[in-house]
């Protein structure tokens, strides 16, 4: 269970300030779909740098199982993340002097995996994504669309509790989006994983039960299908 | 006038290679408005990477008005990229030690305009692309949309007669996608202005009158309104 209370975020630049998040209050059970749609700039992905404690906020609590994530160490708050969130950024932030499979499989060796089976387990994240033929090369050799997929095959391989997923089919045309949709879809219900998604595609919004609204800094309910 | 006369290029990686493009010949005339639509991987950011002369063909011509600029010396080539030609990035590449007005002001400064002039012409642009509030900020103290504006932005602001455009609103909502494809529609019908844009979302390509598919490589037209 992930719990927001009174979340804000203000950015300090040249004496301007800007309130990026204006005190959210956030509740997503275990295993939902939510989607969060907004206007650029409106704060999407701020939410989800607080949310999953990439960023820390400028006050209010993030409480994730019990957990207040906003007071733990760094250290802790590190090894939290590794074990139980995967997170797709909005610009992939692969690592280039890694190769596509040795991107995907690094989060399992900071897990414990052997070599062996982290190769597997990376070799069959990306066949699932569609870059079979891709898996040796680097991110400057790699199109837009293949670099989110890598991206995206990165964040699903542990299999995590909680996916942060910041516009996963921005790159991609409308087909490989909606087969990245229906691999989401499939995780969800099976490993009963939670995915958080921002957009702003509205085919996506269909593959989850509520849909927030972000705007300058306030989140609203905007459809809950429960 | 733009044609490519079978145009060719090759990816080579660890013995691998990849044709991105197969045998491309193309004609664009000016003050054209074309899109370019297909499935991630298929060559679209490759060709217009070779059109515009950030990157060479393996094999083939890019004749724009009468010159082959596959034959240019680089310094010949970047003096006619510059004052012909403004690129929009897929991932907008700005410069992250200069702010958003220094970068959107930096080809007018290239192109010999004097720091007061390209200072004024940069904020107009910036205004226009809705970042008015936002011209002090550095790349990493933007949000994606916003990034992806000023890079709008500084592909514009010279007036280039041709502007290459890599999936401009891909990181946009829908409502400021809109905003800025009519700009475009608008500049293209005050200036004439030629622009081929690359995207995933059928939306835009309702504001051009050719349409082209991408698909392994191969070119193909899919609707010319003529
Ligand atoms: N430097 C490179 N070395 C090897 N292969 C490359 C390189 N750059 C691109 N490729 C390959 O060439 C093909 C075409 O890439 P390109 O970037 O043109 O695709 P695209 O149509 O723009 O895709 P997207 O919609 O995902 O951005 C891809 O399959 C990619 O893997
Ligand atoms: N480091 C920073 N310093 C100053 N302002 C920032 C910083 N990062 C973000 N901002 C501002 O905070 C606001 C929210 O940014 P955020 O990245 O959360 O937007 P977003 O909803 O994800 O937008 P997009 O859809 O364009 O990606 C923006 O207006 C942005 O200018
Ligand atoms: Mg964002
Ligand atoms: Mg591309």
């Amino acid at each position: 269970m992930i719990k927001t209370i009174n979340l804000k975020k203000t950015y300090k630049n040249e004496g301007v300030e800007v309130h990026a998040l204006k005190g959210i209050n956030l509740e997503i059970k275990d295993g939902e779909m939510v989607s969060i749609l907004g206007p650029s700039g409106s704060g999407k992905s701020t939410l989800l740098n607080c949310l999953s404690g990439i960023d820390k906020p400028t006050e209010g609590k993030v409480i994730i199982d019990n957990i207040d994530i906003t007071t733990l160490k760094d250290d802790d708050l590190t090894t939290f993340r590794a074990k139980n969130m995967g997170f797709i950024f909005q610009f992939f932030n692969l690592i280039p002097v890694l190769n596509a499979v040795e991107n995907v499989e690094l989060p399992l060796l900071v897990l414990g995996y052997n070599e062996k089976e982290a190769r597997g387990m990376a070799e069959e994240m990306l066949i699932e994504v569609g870059l079979k033929d891709r898996m040796k090369n680097f991110p400057n050799m790699l199109s837009g669309g293949e670099a989110q997929r890598v991206a995206i095959a990165r964040a699903l391989v542990t299999k995590p509790k909680i996916v942060w997923a910041d516009e996963p089919t921005g790159a991609l045309d409308t087909k490989t989006g909606i087969s990245i949709m229906n691999l989401i879809r499939e995780l969800n219900e099976k490993n009963n994983q939670t995915f958080v998604i921002v957009t702003h595609d509205p085919r996506i919004t269909e593959y989850t039960r509520r849909i927030l609204k972000m705007d300058s800094g306030i989140l609203t309910e905007h459809e809950n299908l429960g």
